[in-house]
């Protein structure tokens, strides 16, 4: 029987991404890709939820609409993509 | 597709685009001839040619850059952000910056140019032989000058075919030596060097001196990427050191241990644990032609698609045979047309039996007589439309605004409430619609007026009519009661608004387009989302509310919020 590796994640110098949690990563995307935070007459605040961010997430990439950060949608902001903003703002 | 706000879009045909810098993991004619093949991609389907500068200021100008790079979005490291680039305009606008943090490829693992030997400077090919023994990055084995060489087929032995691979001791790029290989050891601020450093620089590019002392001569250049270098972490450009210690365990190959990304990564000196020397292992990179091809789109005026096969989805996907999706296609051709130079493609689906064809593959026969018969309602000839809080629907039909109304009409034939004629009995005119109808809109291309109420739409060509046939046949949703909005976008599309979505009808096919529905707020910021009607008028677009509109200028900025009584129909 294998016994199981247990992993120890470091952190290594120069490594420009951090381990961060999917929580921070969500945030992190529907922020950087204007999801969050959509600019109104008002002036910048957050005027959707969280909730209705990542439906527009998952819209805007072909995902179903759930509205949770699930696994499916965390591996979307995981892959490498262009860095110009989906939501204009 | 999507546009930039206002349609942002070169006026020129002619668009100039200079490279600033290169990639050090690709040869420089590679990387030329991926960026030329990128702007064919767009120049094939539009009448835009694309020619390059080598000074001065071009429309586009490409460069290679780390983190901060001199714009207000920095790049992220290995994956993550791979590339940006601005909608056209002057200064930065049009601009596509590359993130140098990536490994810059055709896609599929190294792409290695040779240099000298007797193969015409052919790529490398991996795996070869040599001596008996397989080779799957280039070697120093058989040399006593450590230049790195490969194969240019798969056997040495047999076809004795090779040339050199990229290193520091056969050439540098940039700089201001003319390409001279680098001269070890060298002389840098009083410190002697043995390899290129990335020291004095704070973009993390590797250089060297041309000569054996930099301080006194100032001659540099930056080193090419060996394909079995390290792609960022601490060591850029460093071979990986088997075996390594990591954490005392001993490793011969590269590993993901230590990382929560499941990134290979190797030690390139004999310990990590002592030296902490690290970088990632070179993987099959990401295609500089895919990638360049999308930034491109955005410098040409083109914002992301939300299909997944479109290059202009956000997303990176390699593809081994590119070809331009339709939604891209229609999205620059809507900023630029089609180039006339261009024959329609041949269609490479298979063609569909002999049948109707979605135009004319009516569920009704056309008939002059109405299938539904009109709701009478009694058209009240001096009824005033100045005195109606609001419309039912308002649309221009050959060039005159229309307001409907409980099953009559007014049509506007001047520029104010005097030029008001009406009312006239819609059932006069299209007798097949019932008395309340949400939407209409008059196809430009096809002269053809279509009528959308509840679930249930009629298409009108002159007297005859279509219809009525349910907007499921459409591809909208059947939980959809109703469209409140339509507007003409381009040629043979117009948007359908319901609720806070919106989508997109493919009038020609009869069918709504891939990608929708969006969020009409996303696009149409600041209107109404429970506007009760939306229509296009002189280049304007309305959202009603009640007695109000909100009124849309072509940059997508609201310009105008307004009463339909006073402002549009100009009554009293």
């Amino acid at each position: 029987w294998c016994k199981p590796l247990k992993s120890v994640f470091v952190t290594f110098p120069g490594d420009v991404i951090k381990n961060m949690t999917n929580k921070e990563l969500a945030e992190q995307y529907l922020k950087r890709f204007g999801y969050l935070n959509v600019m109104q007459k008002t002036g910048l605040q957050p005027a959707v939820s969280a909730s209705k961010a990542l439906k527009r997430m998952q819209r805007q990439m072909g995902l179903e609409e759930t509205g949770r950060l699930d696994e499916t949608t965390i591996d979307a902001m995981k892959q490498p993509r262009c860095g110009v903003v989906d939501v204009r703002n | 597709y999507q546009t930039f706000d206002g349609d942002l879009k070169w006026n020129n045909k002619d668009v100039t685009y200079r490279i600033l810098n290169y990639s050090p993991d690709m040869e420089s004619s590679l990387i030329d001839d991926a960026f030329a093949r990128a702007f064919k991609v767009w120049s094939e389907v539009t009448p835009l040619t694309f020619t390059r500068l080598y000074d001065g200021t071009a429309d586009i100008m490409i460069s290679f850059g780390k983190a901060n790079h001199g714009d207000p979005y920095p790049f992220d490291g290995k994956d993550g952000l791979l590339a940006h680039a601005y909608p056209p305009g002057e200064g930065m606008q049009g601009d596509a910056h590359f993130d140098d943090d990536e490994f810059w490829t055709l896609g599929t693992g190294p792409a290695v140019k040779t240099r000298y030997g007797n193969s015409d400077g052919a790529m490398c090919h991996f795996p070869y032989t040599f001596d008996g023994k397989t080779y799957t990055t280039c070697t120093t084995e058989g040399r006593t000058d450590d230049l790195p060489w490969c194969s240019t087929t798969a056997d040495y032995d047999n076809d004795k075919k090779f040339g050199f691979c990229p290193s520091e001791l056969l050439y540098t790029i940039g700089g201001n030596s003319n390409g001279a290989e680098c001269v070890f050891p060298f002389v840098f601020l009083g410190e002697t060097y043995n390899g290129c450093t990335t020291e004095g620089r704070s973009d993390g590019y590797r250089w060297c001196a041309t000569t054996n002392n930099f301080d006194q001569d100032k001659q540099f250049g930056f080193c090419p990427s060996r394909d079995t270098a390290v792609i960022g972490g601490n060591s850029e450009g460093e071979p990986c050191h088997f075996p390594f210690t990591f954490l005392e365990n001993t490793y011969t190959s590269c590993t993901s241990e230590g990382r929560s990304d499941g990134k290979l990564w190797c030690g390139t000196t004999a310990s990590y644990d002592k030296d902490q020397k690290w970088g990632f292992c070179a993987d099959r990179g990401y295609s500089l032609f895919l990638v360049a091809a999308h930034e491109f789109g955005h410098a040409l005026g083109l914002d992301h698609s939300n299909i997944q096969d479109a290059l202009m989805y956000p997303m990176y996907k390699y593809v081994e045979t590119f070809s331009l999706h339709e939604d891209d296609v229609e999205g620059i051709q809507y900023l630029y047309g089609p180039n006339p130079d261009t024959k329609p493609p041949k269609p490479t689906t298979t063609p569909s039996p002999p049948g109707p064809t979605p135009e004319t593959e009516p569920t009704e026969e056309p008939t002059r007589k109405p299938t539904i018969p009109t709701t009478p309602h009694p058209v009240d000839p001096s009824a005033d439309a100045c005195q109606m809080e609001m419309f039912d629907a308002i649309t221009e039909i050959q060039g005159k605004l229309h307001f409907f109304k409980d099953g009559q009409y007014w049509k506007m034939t001047g520029k104010d409430h005097k030029g008001l004629k009406g009312p006239y009995p819609m059932a006069d005119m299209w007798p097949a619609l019932p008395a309340v109808i949400d939407t209409t809109f008059e196809d430009h291309l096809t002269k053809k007026i279509y009528f959308f109420s509840g679930t249930r739409f009629w298409v009108y060509t002159g007297q005859n009519v279509l219809g009525p046939r349910t907007i499921e046949k459409l591809g909208l949703p059947s939980t959809l009661s109703r469209v409140e909005g339509a507007v003409q976008r381009g040629k043979g599309k117009v948007l359908l608004f319901s609720g806070e979505n919106y989508w997109r009808l493919d009038v020609k096919a009869q069918i709504i387009d891939k990608g929708y529905p969006r969020y009409t707020d996303l696009v149409f910021g600041g209107v109404p989302t429970d506007a009760h009607d939306v229509f296009l008028y002189k280049g304007h677009t309305y959202f009603c509310r009640g007695r109000f509109y909100w009124r849309m200028n072509s940059r997508r900025q609201v310009d105008r919020v307004g009463y339909v009584k006073y402002d549009v129909m100009k009554c009293p």
